[in-house]
């Protein structure tokens, strides 16, 4: 998976 | 969102919250380092400008802005409030904190998710928040004395990181893709730079006496 990650953390 | 990370949350917020207490009530920020908040407002700045591209949750918004408002905030009072600059131990503060900006710089460049502009200032931004709170523990080591609501602050603020590692188990073991190793790497750094801290603070909480870092 080479995607960025969704960052859904603060 | 699980319990962990709802409460590492709330322990960053109540940590946030009890320095603005601290520097509204005692008109003092004696103890505190600026370089550690300067470092932790370009945290926020940085990780958050996705504010404008990406939108998770109104909770996730709010608590951006809130995070990037206190910050600056505290640094604005602790550099041009008339009466809290006063209290500020620059001597003490002495950390080359432009040094950590710099490394976290390079290493964001060499090592991101994706070579885009906001992937490399968000890996800058979570480099840099585990090592931001460096100044400030150099600062309480120097000062040995530790008054009670900045002691407060350094143990709420650590406890926030522990329960953000207990939310990367639970997401670990929960959900089938989670992979985020820059975040738990670095996570697990920050969590170790306490880990000195802690034991003393646990220590004079045990004894019932004033925290008092060895010098």
């Amino acid at each position: 998976n080479t995607e960025a990650e969704v960052h859904d953390e603060l | 969102m699980n319990i962990f990370r709802f409460l590492g949350d709330m322990t960053h917020l109540i940590s946030i919250l009890i320095l603005l207490l601290k520097i509204y009530a005692t008109k003092s920020c004696s103890g505190i380092s600026l370089k550690t908040q300067e470092l932790y407002a370009l945290v926020f700045l940085a990780r958050y400008l996705d504010l404008f591209t990406d939108f998770i949750s109104v909770y996730n918004s709010v608590m951006k802005v809130v995070f990037i408002a206190s910050s600056l905030a505290i640094v604005w009072c602790m550099r041009r409030h008339r009466v809290v600059r006063r209290s500020y131990d620059k001597e003490l503060d002495t950390f080359r904190h432009y040094f950590l900006v710099a490394a976290c710089l390079a290493l964001a460049l060499l090592v991101q998710e994706k070579f885009t502009f906001l992937e490399v200032l968000w890996a800058f931004s979570i480099y840099l928040e585990a090592v931001a709170i460096l100044p400030q523990l150099v600062l309480l080591q120097r000062s040995g004395n530790v008054d009670n609501l900045t002691g407060q602050y350094v143990f709420f603020l650590g406890a926030y990181r522990a329960f953000y590692i207990l939310n990367w188990i639970y997401r670990y073991f929960t959900e089938t893709h989670f992979s985020r190793w820059i975040s738990c790497v670095s996570g697990l750094v920050q969590t170790a730079l306490y880990a000195d801290f802690f034991y003393y603070y646990f220590i004079s909480w045990k004894n019932n006496s004033k925290l008092q870092l060895p010098a």
